[in-house]
């Protein structure tokens, strides 16, 4: 500590400019974590591709709304099991909503590959991952896909929340419209789900009221 | 609120940009690459008692002179911050989604005495 200048606010010795910025650093770690209500950095294991990364906030960029007091999410999907049908898939994704937000708007961003033959209906399964509901779907939404290209289908929120699971698994069941037989013999994959142009989750979370309206009234 | 220079001994904000390469956070926070850890130092004499800073109006100029002029002074008065706007963060979270979240409150944009 230098004795020669004195600190303006509280009369003690001032710190000398590295230890000022050490301290400052230290602040600012506090300060961060503090405001994104984290206890610690988070351990990252499996970061998304860079490249899916970047085209995904491009997306949402186009559409992207003023500030909110909540949090917006981009979950891509981790695991995806195609069946053997030309594209019906399982996809797997990590959610950990905060308890004290609650999920006000989902959509599914989905690629389809150029090999569409035609209109695609596609139905939304929620797949439970507790042991008594696995192997059950619940009905989420279904969407009819005109053609190739990304695609943003709008998810009930309240099908979403609930589980305290941090999996959640849809599942995708895709057939070509009726009346276009061409398609129900192509064996091509239709929907894209590996690589960057994977599917994922859009979400928007806000302050649970209730718990909001606890923190007002202390 | 006047930015602190090293021989301003009077309320001020002194501003620090902290680059999140210094925190070795990059590979988490995605956006911004840093921002503004500003904080209020300085003395409050009594005459600047109650100044809010950059937000002072007629009422707290007439007000400071009334103070100025009393002998006695109300007690001690603190160097706050008066005006704050929050931060919108882009970030990797646990399960590698990627989070925006605006914190509030973040940045401190004019300090004043208490």
């Amino acid at each position: 500590q230098e004795t020669r200048s004195v600190c303006p606010s509280c009369g003690g010795p001032t710190l000398a400019p590295q230890a000022e910025r050490a301290l400052v650093l230290e602040l600012a770690k506090q300060q961060i974590l503090e405001g994104l209500h984290l206890t610690g950095r988070p351990r990252i294991t499996n970061p998304p591709p860079q490249a899916a990364l970047s085209r995904a906030l491009q997306r949402l960029q186009q559409g992207s709304v003023a500030s909110t007091k909540g949090e917006e999410v981009i979950s891509f999907a981790t695991t995806t099991d195609s069946s053997t049908s030309t594209c019906s898939s399982m996809l797997t994704f990590h959610l950990s909503t905060p308890r004290s937000h609650q999920l006000s708007h989902a959509r599914l961003w989905l690629h389809v590959l150029p090999t569409l033959p035609g209109t695609l209906h596609l139905k939304i399964f929620r797949w439970g991952t507790r042991r008594r509901h696995r192997g059950s779907g619940t009905f989420l939404a279904e969407h009819h896909i005109p053609s190739p290209g990304w695609h943003a289908l709008t998810l009930p929120s309240s099908g979403l929340r609930g589980e305290e699971s941090r999996v959640l698994r849809l599942q995708l069941d895709c057939s070509p419209l009726e009346g276009n037989s061409t398609a129900a013999g192509q064996a091509q994959r239709l929907l894209d789900t590996e690589g960057n142009q994977r599917p994922f989750l859009e979400l928007k979370t806000r302050p649970n009221e209730q718990g909001a309206g606890r923190v007002r009234r202390r | 609120t006047p930015t602190c220079e090293p021989e301003t001994p009077l309320c001020c904000r002194r501003d620090h940009y902290v680059d999140f390469q210094d925190l070795g956070w990059r590979d988490w926070i995605l956006q911004p690459e840093g921002y503004q850890l500003n904080y209020c130092s300085g003395q409050c004499p009594s005459h600047l008692a109650g100044s809010p800073g950059i937000a002072a109006s007629f009422h707290s100029a007439v007000f400071s002179l009334l103070k100025a002029n009393n002998p006695w002074p109300l007690g001690t008065s603190c160097c706050v911050p008066t005006a704050r706007r929050p931060l919108s963060l882009l970030y990797l979270n646990r399960d590698g989604n990627v989070v925006k979240a605006d914190v509030p409150d973040m940045v401190v944009e004019a300090c004043g005495c208490s």
